[in-house]
């Protein structure tokens, strides 16, 4: 049983790694987009460039709605345009340095943080549900 | 400042009320409903009867997958098809009664409840966000 001084506990352990982390890359077409999407079965994943820094959040809304025309849905612009193109450009992310009470007031607004190293180089996510899977363990000590 | 027992804390000033939810009625054609979720942007929403009786949830990936044809996505269903078709009956549900750890729990596997009376009709809603702010809120007390 750890005595918890919530103020110095930091985020490591709250973290999943990037290799457990769905993604895409900026000059993916959208195709393979949403196929990542549908597979993984998320509804936002990051968006990673060559050097693995982290670049934006993509999903099936913002990729839907980039190609909606005047009468139909034009798919054939799924093979024509690349995430890049309509990426969400504003990331709530968080430093891999940072303590448990900044996650959590982030994780107010936001289903899940980037988390990121000084060079902004993507370190893996931390989610809701693993934060109210802590407070709920935390509560009940 | 409350001092709270959080075992004995109740759930009601957690809900988000009825009048605030974005919802659908079980009859409703596809086409009324993709509106709603685009207009409310939101991902997913309750399901009602025509007497608030909470039925299921609907959402964009599920009235897009149940109009996937095989080359195309046919539009034209949205007009043939209603929600109670296609909706998940499934719900994550909780009694106005419970407590908060309940909820707490709940909300680990969920990003939001639906809250019932004994009577099953529809009370509003217990979301992550909701739940976030007030453990934040507690845990700096
Ligand atoms: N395959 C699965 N297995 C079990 N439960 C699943 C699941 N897919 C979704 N869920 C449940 O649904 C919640 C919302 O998922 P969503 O994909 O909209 O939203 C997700 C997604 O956008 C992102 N995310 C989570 N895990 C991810 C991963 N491994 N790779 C990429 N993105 C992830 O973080 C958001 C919040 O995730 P969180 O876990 O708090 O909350 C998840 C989780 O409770
Ligand atoms: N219009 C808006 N204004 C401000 N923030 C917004 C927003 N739409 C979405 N968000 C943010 O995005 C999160 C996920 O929303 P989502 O629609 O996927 O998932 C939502 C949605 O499915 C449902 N929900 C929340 N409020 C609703 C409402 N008034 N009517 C119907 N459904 C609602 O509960 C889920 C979790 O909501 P939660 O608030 O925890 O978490 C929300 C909130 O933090």
């Amino acid at each position: 049983l750890e005595t918890y001084n919530l103020y110095e506990k930091g985020i490591e352990d709250l973290i999943i790694s990037a290799d457990k982390v769905a993604h895409v890359q900026l000059n993916n077409p959208l195709e393979h987009a949403m196929l990542i999407l549908i597979k993984s079965g998320y509804s936002s994943i990051p968006v990673l460039d060559s050097e693995f820094k982290l670049q934006g959040l993509i999903s099936q809304p913002l990729i839907l709605d980039s190609i909606l025309g005047i009468e139909r849905i034009e798919f054939e612009k799924l093979g024509q345009y690349v995430v890049k193109d309509v990426m969400n450009r504003e990331i709530p992310f968080i430093n891999e340095n940072e303590g448990f009470f900044k996650a959590l007031k982030l994780a107010i607004d936001n289903p899940f943080l980037c988390v990121v190293d000084d060079a902004h180089t993507f370190k893996g996510i931390l989610t809701r549900r693993t934060l109210l899977k802590f407070v709920n363990r935390y509560l009940h000590e």
